[in-house]
């Protein structure tokens, strides 16, 4: 389960500034990050930070580093070119007479919890959409979408400022999509559905039942169990 | 248990209906079992009336939410629920209008289920479709497919929607149920929800009941 990241105590001294020589054993620690996987689907390396300590056995080196992973490619629930997942991790390496050994590896995805602002425009939203070709296509791709969902579902808005407000809430919730999706273990799908222009607060009010968690449950008789017939 | 079983196949569901923008989810699946008891021990399959439960039962709130184990109570003092047809659905309480005469079904009592998955399996295989409830994270997304949220995002201990267990099975060798929602047809794969079987997903085992009637 994704936990907020918490570095390890790094002691007293602050982490170091990436130095060439913290770079053998950060490609190190990517190499055993990404062992096992195939080409076109390994992390890359981002921002590398650490220390180094001189032992006896050799050099322990303690490494935060930032690990892109590669962006996800079914076009059903990837629609985000914001979707790529960054990884922050911890590694411990140790190297012994030239050779790394891998003591310790945490990893947990950088948290990039999308809050609910009225106030917040698919511009705001995302804030490099003017600049970036990609931020540019995506919020082409979004606003075509949603021009389906509002077709497919016939939702009419009161006016242009509400409209603008549920495209901003739907493209969130297009993230939100895929991060439930990137966190299922079944064969689910998720993305686009009639609620796509609620907010979590809005479904929750209308569409569910707070008093199933609420109010006790009156006893009810337990069943008689089964009999082999 | 039988490796699968479905109760659609075998008539003992109705279509599925829509709750509209009202969180009733409660009555629909009481209705949804009553209606598979009534069908398995009387032979007829009637749709039922929600509306008679968010009017006549007092004890629940209506759109604002309701217990299973209440709406078996309030049907038993009522006397029964009419259908569908003559108690039609509107999505927002109103006077109660249950007319006893009018009333198609009764039960006789309601039970509470084992939080054991296989047992459900096997009180559903033998007694028809479920009534439970479970946390609805993630079905504000769902598409198709056999959810299986982790369980730390899909606790069961917040459970906040009822629905109706009417078969279950295996597909690519996933265990699932195979669960009748109430948010209309053109939600999840033609109105039903698939959900993983035997890990105790969701706290789909929590909260499980039936109708009974003699």
């Amino acid at each position: 389960a994704p936990v907020p990241f918490k570095p390890r105590a790094a002691g007293a001294r602050a982490w170091e500034p990436s130095s060439p020589e913290l770079l053998a054993p950060a490609r190190f620690a990517l190499d055993e990050y990404n062992r096992g996987r195939a080409a076109g689907s390994r992390a890359v390396l981002g921002t590398v930070r650490g220390r180094v300590r001189r032992t006896a056995q050799g050099s322990l080196y303690s490494l935060e580093a930032t690990l892109e992973e590669p962006p996800c490619k079914d076009p059903l629930v990837c629609l985000l070119p914001v979707s790529k997942k960054t990884m922050l991790c911890t590694f411990e390496i140790l190297n012994e007479l030239g050779k790394h050994i891998l003591l310790r590896r945490d990893c947990g995805p950088v948290d990039t919890k999308v809050t609910d602002n009225r106030n917040e425009s698919v511009s705001s939203f995302l804030p490099q959409l003017n600049s970036d070709p990609l931020q540019q296509d995506f919020s082409m791709k979004i606003t075509s979408v949603f021009k389906d969902f509002v077709a497919t579902y016939n939702r009419t808005y009161e006016s242009e400022e509400e409209a603008q407000w549920r495209l901003s809430v739907f493209a969130r919730n297009m993230v939100r999509a895929q991060k439930i999706q990137a966190l299922d273990r079944g064969t689910a799908q998720y993305g686009v559905t009639k609620f796509s222009d609620l907010t979590e607060e809005e479904f929750h009010t209308i569409y569910l039942n707070p008093l199933l968690r609420e109010e006790p449950s009156k006893k009810m008789r337990l069943a008689k169990s089964l009999t082999d017939p | 248990a039988p490796p699968e079983w479905d109760w659609r196949k075998k008539g003992a569901v109705t279509e599925v209906k829509d709750q509209g923008m009202c969180g009733s989810c409660w009555a629909f699946s009481v209705t949804g079992n009553v209606e598979g008891q009534w069908f398995l021990n009387r032979g007829t399959l009637l749709s039922l009336s929600e509306q008679e439960l968010l009017d006549c039962d007092k004890v629940d709130k209506a759109c604002l939410g309701g217990l299973p184990s209440n709406a078996y109570t309030a049907i038993e003092k009522l006397g029964g629920l009419e259908t569908e047809d003559d108690y039609s659905y509107q999505g927002h309480v109103q006077a109660c209008s249950f007319s006893a005469q009018m009333a198609k079904v009764y039960i006789n009592d309601s039970v509470e289920l084992s939080q054991n998955e296989q047992k459900l399996a096997a009180w559903l295989a033998q007694k028809g479709p479920i009534s439970v409830a479970i946390n609805a994270f993630g079905m504000q997304f769902y598409r198709h497919g056999i959810a299986h949220p982790l369980r730390p995002l899909c606790s069961p201990w917040l459970i906040d929607h009822a629905v109706l267990l009417v078969g279950y099975g295996n597909r690519s060798n996933i265990p699932f149920w195979a669960i009748k929602n109430s948010w209309g047809s053109d939600w999840g794969e033609e109105g039903y929800y698939y959900l993983h079987r035997g890990s105790g997903a969701c706290g789909v085992n929590t909260m499980a009941s039936s109708a009974v009637v003699n």
